[in-house]
């Protein structure tokens, strides 16, 4: 399970932010343009997810803090999902696992695993057959639950086959 | 890998049309083989609304897909639950009633599965066991936990 | 403006029904799968929207009432619009000006303006530079109404050319 | 005909900045000529959100898209009024503060404009001169019309 994820210089977060979780159902509110959906994006990249579109950018360089009328812009965006693995779900020795990406204005990109350095690669096999890979089933994003339905055949079955 | 992915199909097949019933409130759903373009395996999702005939999914209004496409999602996290699942507005196209149904089998999928669940229906806030508010200032986003008798209550 | 519609055969609308519209807001409520969107449709069908997409169709003979549980199909759709033509917008000799589009089974369409029959381009003529023709402006689909931002620069200038 | 084009632009230029200051309660916005791809003709859509830093469209959210465009459509409607408009759920992604803003300017619009509003929001139906219901019985719509003190009062 999800415990907490912390946000900083992603989107719409431009101070370091915590959000701790339920194991049942945590609900987001707010306005709109508050930033609900940048928590849902911040998640996604923090797992991996390297679509400029699905992050709704043209760049890369999108995601980090582009600034306000009150604030500068910042250097990085670094998002840390903390993970319940206490049951040993994923294939490693830890009771916890925390995924840290960061990203620099300068296009370089770090990636950890409880704080050794990693690969991309090392965070999308960790994710293989969790639903929370690409076309992972688990995450939805806003205006998407229907897409599934709009999907030709073939696309249909390897969305069930990632599920199987 | 064939044979185990028709048993897993078997398996959601049936589960998809609970979860449709109870959704739907009557009807039926189904996941069919299909041969595809150049021979290449296929699913189609077939689906009858209570009262109607059985029609392609694109004459089916924004409603009844969004809750169609919920029953697909409801029975896979059923038959094959994620380490936790993020929804953005999913329930954005449903009505009120609709919104009841659905809140009260997402609490149901909440007991074996984590949700993490962004909306703006009160419906769906409801049955939230905790609500993380968020909001803008100075074009920057803060949070605050809401206590949910704020929700209940108002 | 727009009198009144009445529509017979056309989606769910197995039984002739009228709907009269007030001269300033008319709302259309109703459950999930009722019928509000297919009313939006059979006006834009009814002023010569030819794209099946656009009506949510495969085929041209998805628009005529295809049965129900209780119900037998039918084997026409119709729609007529009732509109006030006093202050003469409309360059016809009449107060009133009806638009009668009809579709059978057999794939054969009947258009009338006013009880005589017309062709298509008829009644496309008649709305050039109105808002209501193709592309235009007046009419917002359901899930559409973002649509226009994410279409091309071009395609940006060719919508507000309408307009202008 | 570049010319008359220009002088509308300008026009729906000064227009579209005002209604979007008065549905985001600051903020501005811009239609500015470009050259596309082939060296074409194009407009860009140029928005400043209040308290934020001018952004691409995309980033912007749903409710902040859908209010955008409602800005454009309604500008386009002061100055180029048709005679009528058919408005599908158009309020489908804005809160209830953005509805209640979005509704307070459709009734403006609606004293110039004739006005066809399909919704599922209380705030939307509130302005509404008249309120048609549509229900599906035995796979078949039917229509009533709805008295506006049920709404008002429920
Ligand atoms: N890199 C960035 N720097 C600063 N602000 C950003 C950045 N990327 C996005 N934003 C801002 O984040 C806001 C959108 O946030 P988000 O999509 O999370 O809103 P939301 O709460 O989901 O709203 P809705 O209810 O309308 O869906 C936009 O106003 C956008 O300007
Ligand atoms: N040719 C047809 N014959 C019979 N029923 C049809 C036909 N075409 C569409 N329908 C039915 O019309 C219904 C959809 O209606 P519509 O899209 O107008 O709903 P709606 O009121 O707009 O709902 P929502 O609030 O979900 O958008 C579907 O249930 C569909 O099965
Ligand atoms: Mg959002
Ligand atoms: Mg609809």
């Amino acid at each position: 399970m999800l415990k907490k994820v912390v946000i900083q210089g992603f989107k719409s977060f431009a101070e370091k932010t915590e959000i701790t979780f339920e194991p049942s159902i945590t609900g987001i509110v707010g306005p709109n343009g508050s930033g609900k959906s940048n928590v849902a994006e911040a998640i996604r990249w923090a797992l991996g997810e390297t679509k400029t579109k699905i992050l709704r950018s043209e760049r890369q360089q999108d995601v980090i803090f582009t600034g306000s009328q009150g604030k500068k812009p910042v250097g990085m965006a670094e998002v840390t999902l903390i993970l319940d693995n206490s049951n040993k779900y994923f294939p490693l020795p830890y009771d916890e696992i925390a995924i840290t990406r960061r990203f620099f204005r300068s296009g370089e990109s770090e990636f950890y695993i409880n704080k050794s350095p990693c690969r991309l690669k090392d965070i999308h096999e960790l994710l293989v057959d969790t639903g929370l890979g690409k076309h992972g089933y688990a995450i939805i994003g806003q205006g998407q639950v229907d897409e599934i339905l709009f999907s030709s055949p073939e696309e249909k079955r390897s969305y069930l086959e990632e599920a199987a | 890998m064939e044979q185990r992915f028709d048993e897993f199909l078997k398996l959601l097949n049936e589960e998809f049309d609970l979860v449709f019933k109870d959704l739907f409130g009557g009807g039926r759903a189904s996941l069919e083989k299909v041969v595809g373009g150049e021979q290449k395996e296929g699913i189609e999702i077939i689906v009858e609304l209570p009262g109607k005939k059985r029609q392609s999914l694109g004459l089916l209004s924004g409603g009844e897909r969004a809750l169609t496409s919920i029953a697909l999602l409801f029975a896979l996290f059923n038959l094959k639950p994620s380490p936790f699942c993020v929804l953005d507005e999913i329930d954005a196209a449903l009505d009120e009633a609709n919104v009841q149904r659905f809140s009260a089998y997402l609490k149901k999928i909440g007991e074996r599965n984590q949700v993490v669940l962004i909306t703006h229906r009160r419906g769906s806030m409801e049955v939230c066991t905790k609500l993380i508010g968020i909001s803008m200032q100075d074009g920057c986003s803060k949070v605050l936990s809401l206590p949910m008798e704020n929700i209940k209550a108002g």
